[in-house]
């Protein structure tokens, strides 16, 4: 564990009374190697690893009788800043006017079809009356797994036979106003960000609902690329929030930590399971953990 | 002499960010950069992405794939965690065997995920192959019994199995995998032939975890790496394969048909590079 290797780079600095930028390098290069193990992108790590430089030099953290856990929580403490702190907004900002629009989107198979299922039970047990839109025209069978997903969630979702995915979008955000559904959640089709013609498409869709959220979803297992892609969507739309999925497996989830950087948007779920239940708000401690192994 | 020796070390600073960024793992970095360091001691005139271009090739090149050749009743196995492309992979790769004049059978052994079932049978018509199912919620190990039988008895020579995504920290559905396995032999004793354990090119070190456990407890016997038309480099499968030494048999490049490519060792590590 990430303890046990610093008290090894530890025991060399024992007898000294601070830390100074000499011997502070073993344990941060420690560090360093748990973060690039977990994911997290190359730069993230850098840019971090300075900060929390700054914050342990001159520290008294070599008077303590543990300082291989001292400069850890120095570690945790900043990740979880970093990650959203205390997190006690609400996830969703609701439209003081409704229909409130929440848009999924992301690349290939990141889990956004079945996130909105999941966002859709959440929503419910707030007392709120979600519609689900699937607006993935492309992916042999995406709208009928949609529509299965909404049926397993116990909300209605739009039927129509417009093919075009902004027309669609539109048409089911004129349905939630006209039947009194005050949440509509949009299913988009998973895309590269370098696919400019399908980037685009967002614009169209974003321009003609005008979400409130715009909830980029991504794969807890994802590396370095996370960067990359979180960062092209948000210069694209402005996301305004990320979802984190199949959080259940074994990844460290470095990639949460990254998109948060890359993005300065918060994290505000989490998928842990295939069931439509497996749905949680984002706790920033539980991933530092995670991430330092 | 001091400013062009401070130059070195910011280019080679750059060099590892770059193999960092390309998801090859801090220890198969390190080897890389250690190698490079030896090369460049002797002070002669060096191309650094040279000397890592045929690093890599090395590694890359120990386990070349083996063809797909008919024999019999070949039994291909779709494996992998979830969205990564196995059942995408499965429609080209029925389409492209179909396209050389050979009959293929698919089996629908996803009967848990929302809609799988049609996204195959979508699959397998635009393949223009058929598609054996049963209904959602039933024993994918019955399915894929009887898409071997039928295959058997018609002499098909390619029967296809998508097998539902599943996270390999989940006992109870690699178990699911095992008795898949065991039905297979019942009609088939050498069957699966083939285990292709598909990996999503924008993951992480974690590839390395699934590699392992797929390949203990699968029996996993080529790798496909799909989503490369992105931005990703997929460089996970070089520590899986200087761990496990798989072939690498295909390439996902896209959505489409025919976005389905021969995995090839100096474009993959040119991409590497880049
Ligand atoms: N274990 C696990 N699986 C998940 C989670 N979220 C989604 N999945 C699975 O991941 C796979 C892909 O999910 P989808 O909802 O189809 O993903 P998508 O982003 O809509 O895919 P595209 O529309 O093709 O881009 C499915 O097998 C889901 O059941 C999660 O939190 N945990
Ligand atoms: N760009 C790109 N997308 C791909 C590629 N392969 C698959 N996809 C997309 O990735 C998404 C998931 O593909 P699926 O074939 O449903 O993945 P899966 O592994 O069968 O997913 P589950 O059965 O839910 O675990 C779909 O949107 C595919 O179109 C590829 O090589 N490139
Ligand atoms: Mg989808
Ligand atoms: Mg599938």
């Amino acid at each position: 564990s990430l303890t046990q290797k610093l008290s090894q780079a530890m025991k060399t600095l024992r007898g000294q009374s601070k830390l100074t930028e000499a011997n502070l390098e073993a344990v941060l290069r420690e560090v360093r190697m748990a973060l690039l193990e977990a994911d997290v992108h190359v730069s993230v790590a850098r840019t971090f690893l300075q900060r929390v430089k700054e914050k342990a030099l001159g520290a008294e953290v070599m008077q303590g009788l543990n300082p291989a856990q001292a400069f850890i929580d120095i570690v945790h403490r900043e990740l979880v800043e970093i990650m959203g702190g205390q997190a006690p907004e609400h996830p969703i900002t609701f439209a003081s006017k409704p229909p409130t629009v929440v848009m999924m989107v992301g690349l290939q198979g990141a889990g956004k079809t079945t996130t909105c299922g999941k966002l859709a039970v959440f929503l419910k047990k707030l007392g709120r009356s979600p519609l689900l839109v699937p607006a993935d025209v492309y992916r042999p069978a995406a709208i009928e797994q949609l529509h299965v997903v909404a049926r397993e969630a116990g909300v209605p979702s739009f039927r129509t036979d417009v093919k075009d995915p902004v027309a669609i979008c539109a048409a089911a955000l004129a349905e939630a106003k006209l039947k009194g559904w005050d949440t509509v959640i949009l299913d988009t089709a998973g895309r590269l960000h370098l696919d400019e013609g399908l980037m685009e498409e967002l614009v169209r869709i974003k321009a003609a609902t005008s979400p409130d959220e715009i909830f980029f979803v991504a794969d807890a297992m994802t590396g370095q690329d996370a960067v990359r892609s979180a960062t092209a969507f948000h210069e694209k739309l402005g996301i305004t929030g990320v979802v984190l999925t199949k959080t259940d497996g074994d990844t460290r989830g470095g990639a949460a930590f990254s998109i948060k950087q890359a993005t300065g948007q918060p994290l505000k779920f989490v998928g842990e399971g295939e069931k439509l239940e497996d749905f949680q708000r984002f706790h920033p401690d539980r991933m530092a953990q995670r991430i330092l192994g | 002499l001091l400013g062009l020796r401070r130059l070195d070390e910011d280019q080679m600073e750059e060099l590892e960010d770059l193999l960092l960024q390309a998801d090859l793992g801090v220890r198969a970095v390190d080897q890389l950069m250690a190698r490079l360091r030896f090369e460049l001691r002797g002070g002669s005139e060096i191309d650094p992405k040279a000397v890592l271009k045929d690093e890599l090739l090395k590694q890359l090149r120990q386990r070349p794939a083996r063809p797909f050749v008919a024999s019999g009743t070949q039994v291909v196995l779709l494996v992998g965690v979830n969205g990564v492309g196995k059942t995408t992979t499965l429609g080209k790769l029925a389409a492209h065997l179909k396209a050389r004049g050979e009959g293929v059978l698919v089996v629908a052994g996803d009967t848990f995920r929302a809609a799988a079932i049609d996204q195959l049978e979508r699959w397998g018509e635009r393949a223009g192959v058929p598609v054996i199912r049963n209904q959602m919620g039933g024993d994918p190990a019955a399915i894929a019994f009887d898409g071997a039988t039928s295959a058997q008895a018609k002499g098909t020579p390619w029967v296809l199995i998508d097998t539902a995504g599943r996270l390999h920290t989940k006992d109870h559905l690699m178990k699911e995998l095992d008795k898949i396995h065991r039905s297979l032999q019942k009609v088939i004793p050498d069957a699966p032939h083939r285990v292709l354990l598909v990996l999503d090119a924008t993951t992480g070190q974690n590839g390395l975890q699934q590699a392992e456990v797929f390949a203990r407890t699968a029996g996993v016997t080529d790798l496909v790496l799909t989503k490369l038309d992105g931005s990703a480099k997929g460089g996970v499968v070089v520590p899986i394969l200087d761990r496990l030494k798989l072939p690498i048999a295909f390439v996902g490049v896209g959505e489409g048909v025919d976005d389905l490519i021969p995995f090839e060792a100096e474009a993959f590590v040119d991409g590497l590079l880049d």
